[in-house]
């Protein structure tokens, strides 16, 4: 594995979204992967519906919360397209769902893996590598302070509530740390992104990690 | 509006943040440590933040079992 790994650096990570007062970063997090995902396989990076996905997935519950998991679930059994975001552009509210026919183009999730990576985080690392961005979920109660920096404390493992998008990893400092896009703006953290210490499944950020394929 | 309920709810909310922000930050002795301080969630009490923004449901999944990545 290269000692630092960064997909932003590949062009392919779309720019940090913002959810707004809406509990959809489960959507972000795994419209993200899928965004980036395609742009890896040659398409032009392009921006693919979060609301699609918020209004749609009916396993979940819009902006009251859902998993990403779920999500990719339903993406796959039901071979829906997502459509561009100029499309079906993002509103932070749940709404009714959109249907496209099926010769609209669009975006599909043919199979995704899910894995708890606890205490195997360079297994992951290799994951990144070799299938693009990562949706995973932490536990972010601490990230309401977030300034900057490399999160090593105050994070839980196995109490996750916030979904976010791993897109890269960097191990040639005194602490190594995961890159992740979060989905609450450019003003919060490093410009939209945290970083979390690699090792101690730190924030319970290899609990629950999907990868996705198209 | 100042002097309001609710604005006085939210600066009491605000000196909570700040009490947090100095116990979280003396845990930061490294120079590369994460820092926390004010931003645009310091005016939100902790349930307030929680019913927000930390929504997502967890889903477990199985252990991984592929091969091992030697460093």
């Amino acid at each position: 594995l290269p000692a630092k790994f960064d997909w932003r650096q590949k062009a392919v990570v779309a720019p940090v979204q913002n959810q707004q007062a809406c509990g959809s970063c489960w959507a972000f997090s795994v419209v993200g992967a899928m965004q980036s995902v395609h742009a890896i396989e040659g398409s032009k990076l392009e921006q693919l519906s979060v609301q699609q996905v918020l209004d749609c997935s009916y396993k979940n519950k819009g902006c009251s919360g859902g998993s990403p998991l779920w999500a990719l679930d339903w993406l796959k059994q039901t071979g829906v397209k997502l459509v561009p975001q100029s499309e079906y552009p993002y509103k932070a509210k749940t709404g009714i769902c959109h249907f496209f026919s099926q010769s609209h183009g669009g975006v599909a999730v043919t199979n995704f893996t899910a894995h708890d990576f606890s205490g195997q985080e360079e297994a992951m690392m290799g994951q990144l590598v070799e299938r693009g961005p990562l949706t995973a979920i932490v536990d972010a109660v601490s990230w309401q302070d977030y300034l900057g920096g490399i999160i090593q404390h105050h994070c839980s493992s196995q109490w996750s509530n916030h979904a976010i998008l791993v897109v890269g990893y960097d191990t040639t400092g005194d602490i190594p740390y995961w890159i992740v896009q979060n989905s609450w703006g450019t003003t919060w953290g490093n410009e939209g992104y945290v970083y979390i210490k690699i090792g101690g499944n730190v924030c319970g950020i290899a609990d629950s990690v999907a990868a996705v394929f198209l | 509006e100042i002097g309001s309920e609710e604005s006085d709810r939210r600066h009491r909310y605000f000196q909570d943040a700040t009490k947090r922000h100095a116990y979280l930050n003396s845990f930061s002795a490294a120079p590369q440590s994460a820092r926390y301080g004010i931003n645009q969630f310091s005016d939100l009490s902790q349930e307030e933040f929680r019913d927000l923004y930390l929504q997502a449901q967890t889903s477990r999944a199985p252990c991984f079992s592929g091969p091992k990545t030697v460093g």
